[in-house]
């Protein structure tokens, strides 16, 4: 499904380089349950972002159902991203002035449907992260775990095939962060793509494979 | 050194009420370690910063050092919270536009200490949390953990007697998150107060107290 080759990404910070990722070569079949896993810093965050199509690389290829997509446009990558990935960002990326519900139903759009629909939708998930009673609050209403979960309903609201993680229940107690695992292992178990991030062990036995992340370097495969 | 009295705190969302704390009582002896546990959207948050004099409450008492604090200007709380507190928001809210060392040596302006040493004292922080290498980029150069990272530092640059940590570790490594505990640990043994919410009964374990909230209210401590 998605063939990551020799990949790498630079940032230049004055007169040197960091090398968020280095050389990096990963292959990863449609229906696999991946644990990214690695210190702070290891460049877990930039992989999902290219992975996600959120981000490019300096160099390498990355080959996504057979289709080279290095070289491909902004309007082309966004096509893609809109209608394959979900995406739970380590910081949530929450429409600051909108409510919950507003935010939820966003990716929706993309796929056409209509704002009735859309809003129900977005109403059905978020009750499913129990959030029925807060769908109305803008980001700034919420606790931490309550902006997490709006982020996660939004990831999930228009089914994709690929779900992109990045600590995604880091900001829940363990009853509602095990509820959260719970929606992910079935989504799997439906046999979509999950990547997760996570620097939690029992968290990445969820997964059937695990990636170590180093200097932006792959150390492991378990 | 710190008693909470009937404190309550509502917010008025159409024709309803939420409570997110409801009647809270808790006394807090100087140089204890006190954890602050509980579900998702319980009040821990909220607790915090009005501990911290960022919020007042709707109701109830809050007496500091035998001073009620009720009725203080926000000038004269501003004033105690500079001196006295260190906070590790849960959101870390640093400045967008400045660096990790300017985010870092700010609190230290309101002790009037002079820009120089206030840049020494402020790499020297940055140091201890292992962000020598990363000091002059800005938060969006940064990766998750490496955010909080900086907040943490931004806490303990001036040396507070009460340290206000709201999930500290959430987005660290296991390694890293255990020096920033060891960090926290020995700013306890020195006689400071630390207030510690996590989800996470290892990190708990750290404390020599633990408050359990549950809708707005404390239902145990241990
Ligand atoms: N400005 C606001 N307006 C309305 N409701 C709010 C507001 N701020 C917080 N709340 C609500 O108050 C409750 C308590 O929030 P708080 O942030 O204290 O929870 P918490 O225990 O820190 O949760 P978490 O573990 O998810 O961080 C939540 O249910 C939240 O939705
Ligand atoms: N825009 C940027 N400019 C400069 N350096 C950057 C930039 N973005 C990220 N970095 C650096 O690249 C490295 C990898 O970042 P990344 O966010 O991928 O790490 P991570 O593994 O997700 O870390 P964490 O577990 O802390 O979230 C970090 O050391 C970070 O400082
Ligand atoms: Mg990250
Ligand atoms: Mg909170």
């Amino acid at each position: 499904l998605l063939e990551l080759v020799n990949i790498s990404k630079r940032y230049k910070m004055g007169d040197i380089f960091i090398n968020a990722l280095d050389d990096i070569s990963l292959t990863i079949e449609s229906g696999e349950y991946l644990a990214i896993m690695g210190p702070s810093g290891s460049g877990k965050s930039t992989l999902m972002n290219i992975i996600g199509f959120l981000d490019v690389p300096d160099d390498g290829q990355y080959i996504f159902n057979n289709q080279d997509t290095i070289g491909l446009s902004e309007k082309e990558l966004a096509y893609i991203r809109n209608r394959q990935v979900g995406f739970i960002f380590q910081t949530f990326n929450l429409l600051p002035r909108e409510s919950a519900i507003e935010n939820v139903q966003l990716p929706l759009i993309y796929s056409g449907i209509p704002r009735k629909k859309r809003l129900s939708r977005a109403a059905e998930v978020l009750d499913n992260v129990n959030l029925k009673d807060r769908m109305n609050h803008k980001p700034t209403e919420l606790s931490g775990g309550e902006r997490q979960r709006v982020a996660i309903a939004r990831a999930l609201v228009n089914d994709p095939n690929i779900i992109l993680a990045d600590e995604p229940t880091g900001n829940l107690d363990s009853k509602t962060g095990n509820e959260i695992l719970t929606v992910i292992d079935n989504l799997n178990a439906q046999g979509r793509t999950i990547l997760l991030v996570t620097h939690d062990q029992t968290i990445a036995e969820h997964a059937n494979k695990k990636v170590f992340l180093k200097d932006g370097k792959i150390v492991d495969i378990k």
